[in-house]
Formats: C-alpha cells, sequence, structure tokens
C-alpha cells in the first residue's frame, strides 16, 4: 500500500509544487515508484515536469468522475504525472453542490494507489474543496513553509483545517510534519521565524532546510526538477536528505 | 471618483498583498486618501496593516449583505483598511449559490469609492468568485508578477480572465499594467523571463521593477509597510517611483 502525501499551505509561492516535483523525483532515484497530481488548476506540476499545456483528459475529467486516474497519465523522467488543466477550476464549481464531494480524489485514486510506493499531491494554495480532497485523500500531510512572516500566519489556519478533516472526513490523517523551504540563512529572519514556528505550534520541523538557489527556479518548463537540472546544487541535495528522512518516517 | 483598482494575480507569493499596502502607502505619502481592501481569506493585508486577528464585523459579512465597507474600517498609517478574516472563505460557497454573484463588492463599493482617491484590492490567490468581485468592482487591474518561469506561465490565463470579466460582468475594466516583483538584478533568469514576457503577452510593464529585498518581508505584523520600516531602501523608493508614475497613468 504506497503512502499517500498531500503537500499544501493555502500560503502562495511557498514552493508546494517545486517540492512535490523535487521530493518525488528524489524518491524515484533511490528506487521507490512514485506518482505525483497536479490537483491545481494552475498547472504548474504539469508544466514544470513537461506536459504539454491543457491535456485533455485531465485531472479534470477525474473529478467529474468521467475519466479514472490511469486514463490521465504521463511518464515524466521516471515519475508518474497525473496532470492538470486550466478547466479544473470548473470542477470546483461542480463539486461544491455534490454529496460526497469530499471524496472524490479519495475514490479515484484507490485502485491506484496500491502500484506506487509514494503518491505525492500538489495542492493549490487554497482551504477550498480541491485542497480539502487532497487531504481526504492522504493518509499524511506535508506542509512546505517559508520562513517569512506573512507565511508565518497562515500555519494555524492551516492546522485547524487539518484537524476539521481528522474529525468529518479522514480519521488517518497525520502531519508528517513541516519542510521550510526557500530557506536564506544569511537572514536573521528566516532563523528568527522558525524560532517563531517552534515555539508557537506543536509540529516537526523536518531536516534539512531547503536553501534558496536561483538554479531551482530556472528548472520548471524543461520537464526535469532541480535534481535532473543541477544535481550537485545545495538544494538538490537537501531534497535526496529530505526524501531519505520521509522514507525513515513510516 | 477615486480609481478602484484590483491588485491580482491568481499565482501564489508574487506580492500582491505587499503591494496594495506598500503602494498605497506611497500614494497616501503623497497625499492622495486610500483606502485598500482586503479580499483574501488568509487576510495577510489585514495582518501586515496591524489589524487584529479575526476581526468582526469584516469582509466576510460585507460580501455576506450584513455589513458595509464604513461598519468595518480600520485606519493604520495614513490608509484606511477593509479588513478580512478566515470566515471570508465560507462567504464564497455562499455566494457560488447566489444570482449576481460577481456584483457584490461592486455595489457595496459605490457609496465608499466617491470618498477616496485610490482604493486597492488585495485579491486572493485564485480565479475564484472572490477575484472575480474584486475585478467586478474595479476599473483597472495591476498585475504583480515574479520575474520566474513557474510564475509566467499563468500570465495567459489571467489575462483571459480579465477579458471575460469585461465581456460579462464589467466593461470599464482595462488593465494598467504589470509590476514585476521580488526582482533580482544578479540572476540571468529575472531579465530572460522579463524579456519573454514582452516577447509573448501585449501587456504594459510598469517601471521600476521593485527589487527583493528582506526588508520588505521584515515589515509585516508591525503594522507598517517597507515605506516606514526601510524608508531609504530601494524597495520603498521603487514603491513611490511606481506610485507617481500610476498618479500619472489616468
Ligand atoms: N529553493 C528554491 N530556491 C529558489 N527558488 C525557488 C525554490 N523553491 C521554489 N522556488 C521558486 O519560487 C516560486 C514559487 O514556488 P512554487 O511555484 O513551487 O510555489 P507554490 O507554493 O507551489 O506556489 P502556488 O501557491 O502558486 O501553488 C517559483 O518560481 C519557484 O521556481
Ligand atoms: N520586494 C520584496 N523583497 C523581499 N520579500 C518580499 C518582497 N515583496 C514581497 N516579499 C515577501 O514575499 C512573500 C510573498 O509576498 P506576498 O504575501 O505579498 O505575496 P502574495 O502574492 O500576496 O501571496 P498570496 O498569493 O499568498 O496572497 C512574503 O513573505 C513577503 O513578505
Ligand atoms: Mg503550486
Ligand atoms: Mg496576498
Amino acid at each position: 500500500m504506497g503512502r499517500v502525501i498531500a503537500v499544501a499551505n493555502q500560503k502562495g509561492g511557498v514552493a508546494k509544487t517545486t517540492t512535490v516535483h523535487a521530493l518525488g523525483a528524489a524518491l524515484a532515484e533511490r528506487g521507490a515508484s512514485v506518482l505525483v497530481v497536479d490537483l491545481d488548476p494552475q498547472a504548474s506540476l504539469s508544466f514544470a515536469a513537461g506536459v504539454e499545456d491543457e491535456p485533455e483528459p485531465s485531472m479534470h475529467e477525474v473529478m467529474m468522475g468521467r475519466a479514472s486516474i490511469d486514463d490521465i497519465l504521463y511518464e515524466s523522467h521516471g515519475l508518474d504525472v497525473a496532470p492538470s488543466s486550466i478547466d479544473l477550476a470548473g470542477a470546483e464549481v461542480h463539486l461544491l453542490a455534490k454529496t460526497g464531494r469530499e471524496y472524490v480524489l479519495q475514490r479515484a485514486l484507490r485502485a491506484t494507489t496500491e502500484r506506487y510506493d509514494f503518491v505525492l499531491i500538489d495542492c493549490p494554495p487554497s482551504l477550498g474543496i480541491l485542497t480539502i480532497n487532497g487531504l481526504t485523500a492522504a493518509r499524511e500531510v506535508l506542509i512546505p513553509l517559508q520562513a517569512e512572516l506573512l507565511t508565518l500566519r497562515g500555519l494555524g489556519q492551516l492546522l485547524e483545517t487539518v484537524t476539521d478533516v481528522r474529525s468529518f472526513t479522514n480519521p488517518e490523517l497525520e502531519v508528517a510534519g513541516a519542510v521550510i523551504t526557500l530557506f536564506d540563512s544569511r537572514t536573521r529572519l528566516g532563523r528568527d521565524v522558525v524560532a517563531r514556528i517552534r515555539e508557537s505550534h506543536d509540529i516537526r520541523i523536518l531536516e534539512p532546510f531547503i536553501p534558496k538557489s536561483v538554479k531551482v527556479a530556472e528548472s520548471p518548463g524543461r520537464g526535469i526538477s532541480i535534481l535532473d537540472h543541477a544535481s550537485s546544487s545545495r538544494a538538490a541535495m537537501a531534497y535526496r536528505e529530505l526524501a531519505a528522512h520521509l522514507e525513515a518516517l513510516t
């Protein structure tokens, strides 16, 4: 039975997509079979993994019940990708009117997770129905956190949402931990915010922190993650170490 | 009649909130009367402007039709702030079932805009019903863009949404332009992406670019924008220059 991990944070731009892509690639490099699911209508993960624009069918058809995950799979550098497109925004409106709307992704993944060691779900920057589907389908949630004040604020709201999901739709959901991303060790702000996180929230902070590096921002669009684009960079090494720690976390 | 400007981009973390706060402060410094509206359930702008957590009533009550903008106003360092709270996420579900759902903010602002020279609306990182309300209430949209590949991808989708809003709910909506934020002049990536934007989209890029600076990330939570926190920093000067250009743009 594969480990299904939602990567979520309603704060925008904290490296959710980058983490799913790089962590997925690092787990595949270690020999694991990995599926990454793009649950964001912006389809950043699909773009970063080199999938052509507006794939059809995509996660939109899966969330509307018109296709299975197997119908939409792409293969990209050792990863299976369930791509998304802007149409997925339309599924949000459709889902809100549906009974059992929180369980659509959980049901769609049921037949698939057996075949993978890891399924990583890239959530959009909101706590809406798509993220709720991601949290309901997953057994674990990984929270990328940029060590800055504005991103710290939303952590409490996110942990409350996780508690709600655990009591209403998914009693097995656990918080795997937070990953500090876009970390700049040269400034005091980063260290101060991490200290605040440790004081005010009861959350495990996974090591290592992922350093900020322009090489990471260069890799999307070529279909490759930072692991292939700049294999010996500190960010690539950090994602490899994170993958090793995550595997040991069962 | 005040200028109502929506600051929108569904890509997360591109400095929408920071731009509304800093630009609003810069316009107020030049003697303009300014209202900033927080239309994001994450309430980042409210936090950055020093409003206490979970203000009640807030934009949630305004979007539910239970309060007016005047009922919820706070004053912060020369700016009027219409704050938000996480409850606003509940208004999204409520609005979707309502006829005329796109016009709620436009109607709520009608009595208010007369009193201000500028009304700046901070939109959430999505193209959902709250952002559609922001685009329908505004006459202009300002698009913060981080010069990176993943953020470039969404620009086409956003401009299509603006075209839809113009043909369905708000024929007066104009694109004021894009503001390049979090710009790091030391890397080639930033310059390359800006060149791509100019090639592939017919959009005015407002000058100056806003430089990346840790001082900006330090200021939220103290209630002050970068203009007060580090008044002579390059980022503060850039926002002042942007304010001058925006005023000249009518
Ligand atoms: N370690 C890093 N160093 C430098 N840049 C990074 C790093 N991680 C991510 N980025 C860049 O930061 C930006 C935001 O990352 P990303 O898009 O993965 O965040 P996100 O949380 O998925 O955003 P959204 O909320 O829009 O879904 C991207 O341009 C990405 O390339
Ligand atoms: N010029 C800058 N230099 C350095 N940091 C910046 C700058 N502008 C914004 N930031 C920081 O970048 C992060 C993202 O900015 P901000 O929250 O304003 O973006 P946003 O687009 O409003 O995000 P969201 O999509 O979650 O609403 C914040 O931590 C902010 O403090
Ligand atoms: Mg993303
Ligand atoms: Mg914001």
